[in-house]
């Protein structure tokens, strides 16, 4: 059965598009075959896994706003095994355009749900989030069964944290009662900086077993990696980003197991 | 005469509210009187200048969508001389909130003009954008006369900033025909990092002077000081970031006097 795991955090440059490329990659390398849906305007992990804008005449702007076939704006990677829904410009207005369809909310689970019922064989859908709590990241939350928090270890990264699990509960509470927060994984990790340290001290003492033992790195590469429209995973496997990720799949797989 | 300026970037945690925050006090500190509108639902600017959440009761969303008046919300900063309209979370909302209204692009811009109708005397008011070409992002577009663009000197980042000056140029032709971007300041930036290094120079040879000779360095000291609600000059006055902000804050105002 396909699971559908949204990486969300409404505060920006935290690391969502980079988790969303790399753990996919890495999930790919042990054999599952996994779609990212580019749910983000900047369209940022559509250029990470070499789709040019040219090629994006059918976008996920078209999926949520004009009901077309997701199937029919899936793109092949340059990864085998990873699939990508790419994202144009165009998704900037999605939101004002939503608004007089009285199933905004629902869009993106409804193309997700049509598009499983046509043997897609997915392992694994990871919907990649705009920074902000918009109804397009509320639609990603109506159509997953996970969240996974990618978050920096940063001041005011964290203060967005307890709004955005505020907001999950209430998507639980009304539109999708199976939505669960399956890990937050530190982002961004500087072991020399004081402030993460600290940062990463808070976080495990008040939310325990939700954060990931998996923490990521600050590392170049992979901010190298996207301007080749590779994943760090093929720019350089050995990078201490790259393994970061591989093990971060690794832990990914055993908590959707458990869940 | 009071110049607004809006702080944007559709590209998450590239500097705007460190910018913003920075920016405004360093201006504070050589004789200015300035505002900052916390137009991001994050209200990060607003937690960075210690204005703690139950004192917003009312904030910019009452202003943007309940049109109440913007002098009614606006709250002394620890900083003597800065201002703060605080944000809410209540602004990611707002999008779809204004759709019903025909001047849904004009709000802030009328706010702002019967502010300084009102004898505020305000030297500079700067407008911290939310990471995203949104409705809220157009109604800072529409009520400034230029525009600072933060930009990391990243891939992704470098990515979005066509994009950017392609919304700008749209606001120009039928918004607000006095819009300019004033300048693009590098950010975070880390000299011994080699793409920090190439993507400035691809920067300054395709956009020349639009480029701040000021570069702002990657400082840990910036990203602490929002933790004591400190703006990083009152922080660690002697540190690279404050410095920078310093220097910047001089080649704004000779940037803003050529406009
Ligand atoms: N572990 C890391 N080490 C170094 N750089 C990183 C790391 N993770 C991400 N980056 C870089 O930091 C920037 C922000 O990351 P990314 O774009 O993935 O964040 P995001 O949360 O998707 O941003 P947005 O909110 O704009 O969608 C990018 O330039 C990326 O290349
Ligand atoms: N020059 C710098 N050196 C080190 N850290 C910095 C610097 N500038 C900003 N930061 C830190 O990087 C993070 C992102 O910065 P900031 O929040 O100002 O960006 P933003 O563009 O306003 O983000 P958003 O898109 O979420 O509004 C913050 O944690 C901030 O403290
Ligand atoms: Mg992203
Ligand atoms: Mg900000």
């Amino acid at each position: 059965k396909t699971r559908v795991v949204s990486i969300a955090n409404q505060k920006g440059g935290v690391g969502k598009t980079t988790t969303a490329i790399n753990l996919a990659t890495a999930l790919v390398s042990i054999g599952n075959r996994v779609l990212i849906i580019d749910l983000d305007a900047q369209g940022n992990a559509s250029t990470g896994l070499g789709i040019p804008v040219e090629d994006r005449q059918l976008s996920t702007y078209d999926v949520i706003v004009d009901n077309s076939d997701l199937r029919s704006i899936i793109k092949n990677s340059l990864v085998d095994g990873l699939f990508i829904a790419p994202a144009t410009t165009d998704l900037s207005s999605a939101d004002v355009d939503l608004v007089s369809n009285d199933k905004r909310t629902m869009v993106l689970k409804h193309s997700i749900v049509k598009l499983l019922e046509s043997n897609s064989n997915y392992d694994y859908i990871l919907i990649d989030c705009p920074p902000a709590l918009s109804l397009l990241t509320i639609n990603a939350f109506v159509a997953c069964e996970t969240v996974l928090v990618p978050l920096q270890a940063e001041f005011f990264a964290l203060e967005g944290l307890s709004q955005l699990m505020t907001t999950i509960k209430e998507v639980r509470g009304t539109l999708n009662k199976n939505i669960w927060i399956q890990g937050i994984v530190l982002t961004m990790y500087d072991k020399r900086n004081n402030l993460s340290v600290q940062i990463e001290e808070d976080v495990r003492e008040h939310l325990g077993k939700l954060v990931y033992e998996t923490v990521i790195p600050r590392n170049v590469r992979l901010s190298e990696a996207p301007s080749f429209s590779l994943p760090a995973l093929l720019y350089d496997r050995k990078c201490a980003g790259s393994i970061a990720y591989k093990k971060l799949a690794a832990e990914f797989l055993e908590r959707e197991s458990k869940l």
